[in-house]
């Protein structure tokens, strides 16, 4: 069955889209058969892949409640290898909706467990989180097998690794024992600027191997992707942000014993 | 009474905190008795402003819930006419504990009627909100007389920007008849990009009058003045970043006619 990847951070605006857009792009070059599902109610994943909102009859919501199979909400993009389960604003009313259900923290765990895709099966399912500890995003931690957590080089972000670190231990300590740390990414990395540097020394310091040897440079192409409704590999595929996410890619693949 | 303003975007990284901090600064330079309540379990704005973990001891949680009066939780700053309301992590547990409190929307602003300061009221309370429209900015919203919405020059930014002005209307339908949006605050615009030009014409073609004049630009100094625990305008004072928040001070206390 497929490796479940959580990209998550529940600070803002670090590049978790992003990462999870451009990074799953890259496994599918790579041809590995791959899931994005966008489990933020903002749909900015749904967006940045050129899904538009009306058609996103069925998303990550009815998934997620259990009222549509996976394999019937997932769709194609225009990217060979790489599908997409759309989100929509629903996705804002989950965390009251599932508030009172039994099962509230397992609900996608249980969704992902049936992912057909006709003969050829799933490789590797990414999914891009909210901003927020929210149920939404707990969801997410018991359903991964791992976590991967963009880490915007800035001073607020270190603030809260912390805490995002105690929320994964005790996932794992309750409903998901074996939860790992895929790995840090630094994010918006800009060599020039010594707060990018500190926070790199910091981070290689105090998490050690945990942080990955790949580091995403501050590039405006990858901001300007999503405005052409495309992963940057295909918008500016010799661009320094084309060439980070293709090298996570490597990297990751390379510790999969895939490559 | 004080005027109360949400600084309020579910879209995460905007610069809702970076606003709130300098902007409240600003204000107190301009002698305005101001506070700073931090509604983000993050606690970034109490970070940024010097006020360490270990010294939240009464927090936004506290009142919040109702468990302590805004007064006995507010703590000065090192900036005089600034005070503020620190948050800690009891914050991520307050969405579900307000769930099933019938008041579970306007806490905050019964919580914000009996501020007293001495003798000297306060002329504005500023509302540091975390990324997402939960119950915590729920309870933002319905407490405030009007919301400053930051706008990061970038693409998946305005496409949030619809979801957050419907909250707002719904709000002002339900809640709180009197909420008006303050300003649209265009921040780490790069007018050497393309796309934050892009952005600009955009956000003012639709939303016209509602878009500030001022804008705040991309600016190191701002980034790495809450690592020295200070807002930028005592960080580095001739800072692009300094000079932008001044002047959006001004441009907001005109308005007011308090200048
Ligand atoms: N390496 C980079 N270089 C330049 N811009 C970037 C980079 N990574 C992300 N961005 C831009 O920064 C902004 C924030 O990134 P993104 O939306 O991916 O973060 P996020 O963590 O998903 O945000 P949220 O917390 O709202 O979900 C976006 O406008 C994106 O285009
Ligand atoms: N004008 C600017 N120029 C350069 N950097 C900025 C600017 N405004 C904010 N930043 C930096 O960008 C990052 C995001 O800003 P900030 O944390 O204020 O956003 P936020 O909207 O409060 O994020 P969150 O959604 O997590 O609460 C921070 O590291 C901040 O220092
Ligand atoms: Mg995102
Ligand atoms: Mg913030």
């Amino acid at each position: 069955s497929p490796r479940v990847i959580a990209v998550a951070n529940q600070k803002g605006g670090v590049g978790k889209t992003t990462t999870a857009i451009n990074l799953a792009a890259a496994f599918a070059e790579r041809g590995q058969n791959t899931l994005l599902l966008d489990l933020d109610p903002q749909g900015n994943a749904s967006t940045g892949l050129g899904v538009l909102p009306e058609s996103r009859d069925l998303s990550t919501y009815d998934v997620l409640m259990g009222e549509a199979p996976l394999e019937r909400a997932m769709q194609m993009t225009g990217i060979p290898g790489l599908w997409l389960c759309p989100a929509n604003s629903d996705l804002s009313s989950a965390d009251m909706a599932l508030y009172s259900n039994q099962n509230r923290t397992s609900m996608l765990r249980d969704a992902l467990q049936q992912p057909l895709l006709g003969d050829s099966a799933l490789d590797y399912i990414f999914i891009d989180c909210p901003p927020s500890l929210s149920l939404l995003t707990i969801n997410a931690l018991v359903a991964a097998d791992t976590v991967l957590v963009p880490l915007q080089s800035e001073f607020f972000a270190l603030e809260g690794l912390s805490q995002l670190m105690l929320t994964i231990r005790e996932i794992r300590q309750t409903a998901n024992p074996d939860l790992r740390i895929e790995g840090i990414l630094l994010t918006m990395y800009d060599q020039r600027n010594n707060l990018s540097q500190q926070v790199e020394s910091d981070a290689r310091d105090n998490l050690g191997a945990l942080v990955l040897n790949t580091m995403i440079p501050r590039n405006v192409r990858l901001s300007e992707a999503p405005s052409f409704a495309m992963p940057v590999l295909n918008y500016d595929t010799a661009s320094r942000g084309a060439v980070a996410y293709r090298a996570l890619a490597r990297e990751l693949l390379i510790k999969h014993q895939k490559l």
